[in-house]
């Protein structure tokens, strides 16, 4: 099963 | 002082309603080029960025900027009490501890108040660099509504795979399977109609449905969609928002562990 990727592991915060 | 007036409360209804299923609660930074958004879910797995230009506005007064952190829930229920032809005026004042909407009939007979107290957030923006797509994909937003819709049927992800033959959506799940192609219109009467594709490379994504589902309640702000993808980055799912500004969902890929 694919896992879901989390937002902040491809942006960084600002 | 801030004040924002539209001629009709039917965009602002729309977009609480296309925002209300992600964020809970929202910063809205106002300044002299319009009204802007940036805020995750809860999960930090999707991003709505909303931008409102200034000059899309009847009328639009932003003397200093402010963070204004919203309820999106209160502010739903609010614009549900106005008529989709009422003006809506957003007010407050410098350091505010509360922000007014005024609804006025067209007939100017009726006027309506509300205030909503404004609550104190952390910001967290992320940094978004500009992305070249390896595939943009434009199409009919009632047509990628209902596919998602459709496809949620059978599992509780979405693969959503780009070639120049054309664009297919797909699930699996325990029960079975689906999936749906669609190509680039060849010819069409009408601009929303056509589903075009602007392909460098070829692209296989799979997205959670719970969110994309999400995303298309912006359906009624606008008659296209415009996905743009690249390999093992975030979807993002735009909607224009007429002549005032666009909806832009992020939503990061699921990955084979």
């Amino acid at each position: 099963t694919p896992v879901q990727n989390d937002l902040e592991e491809f942006y960084t915060l600002a | 002082m801030f004040e924002a007036r539209l001629a009709q409360s039917a965009i602002l209804k729309k977009v609480l309603e296309a925002v209300k299923d992600l964020l809970s609660e929202a910063t809205f930074e106002c300044s002299d080029s319009g009204i802007m958004v940036q805020a995750m879910d809860n999960a930090h797995v999707s991003l709505v960025s909303l931008n409102l230009r200034s000059d899309g506005f009847d009328k639009f007064r932003c003397d200093r900027n402010l963070s204004m952190g919203m309820n999106i829930t209160t502010m739903t229920k609010i614009l549900r009490c106005a008529s989709s032809e009422d003006t809506v005026t957003l007010r407050a004042w410098d350091n505010p501890d509360n922000i007014i909407f005024i609804f006025e009939s067209p007939s100017k007979e009726k006027l309506a108040e509300y205030e909503m107290k404004l609550i104190n957030m952390d910001q967290e923006h992320l940094g978004i660099p500009e992305t070249m797509y390896s595939c943009v994909v434009k199409m009919p937003s009632a047509e990628f509504a209902r596919i998602c819709k459709d496809l949620s049927q059978f599992g509780e992800a979405i693969t959503i795979a780009c070639s120049k033959e054309g664009v297919k959506f797909s699930a699996a799940g325990d029960y079975g399977n689906a999936n749906i192609k669609l190509a680039q219109t060849a010819e069409v009467d009408k601009e929303e109609e056509a589903v075009c594709i602007d392909m460098q490379e070829p692209v296989k994504l799979t997205f959670a449905c719970r969110y994309l589902n999400s995303f298309v309640k912006a359906t009624p702000l606008c008659a296209q969609v415009k996905l743009s993808m690249s390999a093992d980055v975030p979807l993002v799912c735009e909607y224009s928002i007429g002549e005032i500004g666009h909806i832009r969902y992020y939503l990061a890929p699921k990955i084979d562990d």
